[in-house]
């Protein structure tokens, strides 16, 4: 893998979004995913939507959480993803209102990762930002920084927030993942979480996956 | 029940339950530890112990009381229902010119042994609350640092009591930070975030997502390996 990289400076990340007083990150890790997916595979940035999820993934529990394996089911059955404006985000679930005509783009298949950090940074460059879920031990009053809790306290067990990763890199010599969390930009670094990379911290490692576009 | 000990060291009080000091410290725990029950669900206070100790322009309270619960028979509350319970609670409150703060609150079954005051390992991740004496205006100051969390965050409360419990939530978490800083092998930066002023249960019930504790659900094929370049 190159020494570091950042998709946010190629182009493949929408801005930080806010998932308000609601367990919907694992639809904000995937809608991620999605857009990086389809912007180096079809050319387009699309800001897309994760209310559509909420409301329409019936394998996920909206507001009370999800998987990302699952919503990726969800986006091929239903045929699509139709754009954060098209379907825009309002924090709880209501009936489905997805429309198939509205779709803007769509995935054909989902794949997990190494649990490899090298190798998962090696997709990341070559492939695109990855959906990962980690323990989000300390995140509550996180500002800045690249964080490195105690094994112990951020169990790789205990996995509890989805997140996006978008690049990796060092900070004088501290290897880190640049993650881009669901909280709003008045949260971390401009909406960004910085985590120690190499040691599986959190749990990193456990759930990165990716949807495929043809 | 008076349960008479001698002090541990000389500069501390003995455990006085009889001084009329303790009422309104007592009645402050007893209303945080209750805070958001409704009524008929919430614990009546046991016997009480507690020592002073004399801070700046305020004293500080360690309580020892035990709690008691009230029975559980709603089935939609509790899976089963449960004969009254006993709890044996600690608290430290601080009271500065009336005014009272919420430092500390450690509740376990009786027959957990309450942590020792004094253990050196505990001190050592207090250090705020370890200066002796506390910060002058230790309470006035996290006043202000509240005030200006909810003019940054632009946060409001319907009633006071319900900002003074945000307060107590938010001191309180002000501790856990220093704890989770000491605990950072990296160079993260911990501190108040438009989150601090929830209780880590409500933090972790509203924003997180228990679903991913199941692991990672439908098995998904493995990516192809990046063929190094």
């Amino acid at each position: 893998a190159p020494p570091e990289w950042d998709w946010r400076k190629k182009g493949a990340v929408t801005e930080v979004k806010d998932q308000g007083m609601c367990g919907s990150c694992w639809a904000f890790s995937v809608t991620g995913n999605v857009e990086g997916q389809w912007f180096l595979n079809r050319g387009t940035l699309l800001s897309l939507s994760e209310q559509e999820l909420l409301d329409c993934d019936k394998m996920d529990k909206a507001c009370l959480g999800g998987l990302p394996s699952n919503a990726y089911t969800a986006i091929k059955n239903l045929g699509g993803l139709e754009t954060e404006d098209d379907y825009s985000y309002q924090g709880h679930v209501q009936a489905c209102n997805f429309s198939a005509q509205r779709a803007k783009v769509y995935i054909n298949d989902s794949v997990e990762l190494s649990k490899n950090e090298n190798k998962m940074a090696a997709w990341l460059a070559q492939k695109g930002p990855i959906s990962v879920a980690i323990n989000a031990f300390g995140m509550q009053f996180y500002r800045h920084g690249i964080a490195r809790p105690l094994k112990p306290l951020c169990s790789p067990w205990l996995i509890d927030h989805a997140v996006l990763l978008v690049g990796y890199g060092n900070r004088s010599k501290t290897p880190y993942w640049a993650i881009k969390n669901s909280w709003g930009t008045n949260w971390g670094e401009e909406g960004y979480y910085y985590l120690y990379r190499g040691s599986g911290a959190c749990g990193v490692n456990t759930m990165a996956s990716s949807a495929v576009v043809n | 029940v008076p349960v008479p000990a001698k002090p541990r060291a000389d500069d501390e009080q003995a455990w006085d339950l009889s001084s009329p000091e303790l009422l309104a410290p007592a009645r402050f725990a007893l209303d945080m530890y209750n805070y958001g029950r409704a009524a008929g669900m919430r614990a009546v206070l046991g016997t009480v112990r507690g020592r002073v100790r004399r801070v700046g322009r305020g004293s500080l309270f360690s309580l020892e009381a035990t709690m008691e619960e009230p029975p559980c028979n709603d089935p939609l509350v509790c899976l089963l229902p449960v004969t009254n319970k006993t709890l044996l609670c600690s608290f430290q409150v601080l009271d500065e010119l009336g005014k009272h703060v919420l430092l500390r609150r450690d509740c376990g079954p009786v027959n957990t042994k309450v942590p020792e005051y004094g253990n050196e390992t505990f001190s050592s991740f207090l250090p705020m609350l370890n200066k002796d004496p506390l910060p002058q205006d230790f309470s006035v100051k996290m006043a202000t640092v509240f005030k200006d969390f909810m003019a940054t965050y632009n946060r409001t409360y319907e009633t006071k009591e319900e900002t003074q419990w945000r307060l107590t939530v938010f001191t309180r978490n002000m501790v856990r930070v220093q704890k989770i800083q000491a605990l950072d092998r990296g160079t993260a930066q911990y501190g108040i975030t438009k989150f601090s002023d929830l209780t880590e249960e409500e933090f972790y019930t509203i924003y997180l997502n228990p679903l991913l504790r199941n692991g990672s659900g439908k098995k998904m094929r493995p990516a192809k390996s990046i063929n190094g370049r």
